[in-house]
């Protein structure tokens, strides 16, 4: 039988930003991701929800050393877009769940959403890809979704073996 | 040099839905994907920013064809975690880039938000992994938008070539 998961991985180095309330207007994305750019910054996850009232929140990581460069680079872009504020979250956790199998991935969404609500264990973001699921829990919950995701995946190793990524 | 973005691909038959509102405590996401499995439904993109007052949207794609019965199964799932609102839309189209190198991305996310707002093309929403940028923009600015990352990535290939992905 086919196994659509097979990986999970964890990186606890992470900042989380979001710059709310941006106008939802074209260029806006631009203007924040170009001053991010200018810093050499390295972004890992970005998220944009569709906007409401004319405007949107998007958000995005860093690693946690890069944290105090991108809130100036955000703090910038605030003004020059009128983004209405800005917030950030230095104790995050991006865990995700890996596998080529996954293009019909409801099946594996639900399995990786009950596996971290069975540890009552909070989402706070989501993103995903063709091959890939990522979630952003708090960072005290680390370990104990990323074995919440082992078992349910039974993916059979110890958490300590894996590469962050 | 290297070449951090190899392709660019749209997908112009999905249909974004949205849950708005939806209780930001454990376990509220897999009631609401799991009844979506159970309709053996096809999701895409899956994308959820950080809550506000206690309360986060949830957003997905499905094919358009699939939009009816994934508005059954979102309106039962509204009800049961006590979500605020359900809005959705069957003229949207999946814009990405994808390449090996995109590691450090801001500098690939900035170009690619550039070639759009070039175009005065509104990006709705934003979801990200380490080989592909994906942003959902409207149906009518397909063709469009998927010419303005081609040439900013000089990517030399004529939309009509490229298989959706
Ligand atoms: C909110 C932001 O993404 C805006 N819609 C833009 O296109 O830049
Ligand atoms: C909003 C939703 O993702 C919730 N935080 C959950 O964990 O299910």
């Amino acid at each position: 039988k086919s196994v659509p998961v097979c990986g999970a991985a964890m990186n606890k180095s992470e900042a989380r930003i979001t710059i709310q309330g941006v106008p939802d207007s074209p260029g806006n994305s631009y203007q924040i991701f170009k001053r991010i750019a200018d810093r050499k910054i390295t972004v890992d996850m970005i998220v944009q929800n569709v906007g409401q009232e004319n405007r949107a929140d998007i958000s995005f990581t860093v690693p946690q050393d890069e944290l105090a460069k991108a809130l100036a680079a955000v703090k910038e872009a605030k003004e020059v877009v009128g983004a209405t504020g800005i917030t950030s979250d230095d104790k995050v956790t991006k865990v995700s769940v890996v596998g080529l199998g996954m293009a019909h991935q409801t099946g594996v969404a639900q399995k990786m959403f009950r596996a971290l609500a069975n540890e009552s264990i909070n989402i706070q973001m989501i993103t995903t890809s063709e091959i890939k699921i990522s979630v952003l829990v708090e960072r005290g919950q680390s370990l104990p979704a990323l074995r919440a995701v082992h078992q349910s995946f039974e993916l059979h190793r110890k958490p300590d073996d894996l590469t962050e990524w």
